[in-house]
């Protein structure tokens, strides 16, 4: 399997900030790989990080046996409609949120297991035609749908064992909202960023919304991944999907904008792009702490860290094919790396 | 980026904001 793998290349001399290949997860009866993640999980006492998979139509859980074997816990059986997308919910144990539906999210599930009846089970959350979801701190879990032509935002909690309590609304903004995110450093405080290129601001708690700022022209369609409050500033993580390369800039794939709330005035602090001389567009990717990876059209995956703005590290396509997703994981620094073929690779950062 | 480019900036932002929103 070792000619299987793929070399990491370093593009800088951070001599120790390097991409290792760790494991592999072998599943012979994998044909695709739908979403990949972590989850803490704790059984005969024993708390795990273990590694999530989902095909179209099951969610299998791993557990490390040794250093470089995974054998899988449980597997999960889902009905008919597809597996979309797994919702990592922060901190918490033994609870895997699932999105399921065609091309767009119809459902939400949770997948638990029960030490009542010692009973691996699924659960359904919400159904709608629902646009953007995120797993917030504190067990929670927001999501925005369409139903005619009103937009609703709705936060749910879950209890320990898996029990969803009763819902809070938020004051849903005009624009349909694309994507969510916590804003470290304030505790009540989530953004969403809009179909029309906005920034809105809700607080938890109360439920008001209570910004809306554009984000400019030259970038359409942004996704927020991470926010941050800093000496009055609110410090925003966007990815570009459909941004155009510029002499300037290159292909930029996430950039940091920083907000004045009071004002809803921005300046761009940092971009970060496609390696030079790489050909490729952003996919699809996700952000941890100061980290950034994504895969590329090329195939690879880069990672960036956004405080230097710089790409420092690329996983080219292998010789058994593309890359086709990246995840960070839950605990360290290891990344998670999926091919279309099933196939999921675990690097250390 | 100075305070000139982005306005008066409040570290109270998100109280200040929440209070001046609709409940």
């Amino acid at each position: 399997n070792e000619a299987e793998q793929s070399t990491p290349v370093l593009f800088d001399d951070l001599a120790e900030e390097n991409l290792q290949f760790v494991s592999k997860l072998k599943d012979s009866s994998s044909s695709c790989a739908v979403d990949v993640s972590t989850v803490w999980w704790e059984a005969a006492g024993c708390r795990e990080l273990c590694v999530v998979t989902a095909c179209e139509n099951s969610v299998s859980l791993w557990k490390p046996l040794a250093p470089d074997h995974w054998g899988k816990v449980y597997t999960w059986q889902l009905g008919e409609i597809p597996v979309i997308q797994i919702i990592p919910l922060l901190d918490t144990c033994n609870l895997i949120c699932i999105a399921l539906g065609n091309l767009e999210i119809g459902e939400i599930r949770l997948l638990l297991y029960s030490s009542e009846n010692d009973s691996f089970k699924q659960s359904l959350v919400k159904t709608g035609n629902i646009k953007a979801v995120l797993g917030l701190k504190d067990r929670r879990l927001v999501s925005s749908s369409r139903s005619m032509q009103e937009q609703e935002v709705e936060v749910v909690s879950f209890s320990e064992t898996g029990r969803s309590k009763h819902g809070q609304t938020l004051m849903p903004p005009e624009e349909t909202i694309l994507a969510f995110a916590e804003v470290e450093g304030v505790k009540d405080a989530l953004l969403g960023t809009t179909a029309m290129n906005s920034i809105v601001i809700w607080n938890l708690k109360t439920g008001q919304l209570l910004k809306k700022m554009h984000i400019g022209y030259s970038y359409p369609a942004s996704i927020c991944h991470r926010a941050y409050s800093d000496s009055g500033l609110l410090f925003v993580v966007l990815s570009h999907p459909h941004a155009k390369e510029s002499e300037s800039c290159g292909n930029p794939a996430f950039r940091v904008i920083a907000f004045n709330p009071k004002t809803a005035r921005s300046t761009g602090v940092i971009f970060s792009s496609l390696p030079p001389g790489h050909a490729g567009r952003y996919m699809e990717g996700e952000v941890k702490d100061a980290l950034a990876a994504a895969v590329l059209s090329s195939g690879a995956i880069a990672v960036w860290d956004l405080l230097l703005g710089r790409c420092t590290a690329l996983l080219p396509p292998g010789p058994a094919g593309s890359w086709a997703l990246v995840r960070w994981s839950a605990g360290g620094s290891g990344l998670l790396a999926g091919r279309g073929d099933g196939g999921v690779c675990l690097y250390r950062y | 980026c100075s305070d000139s480019d982005l306005g008066p900036i409040s570290l109270n932002w998100f109280e200040e904001l929440s209070s001046e929103a609709p409940p």
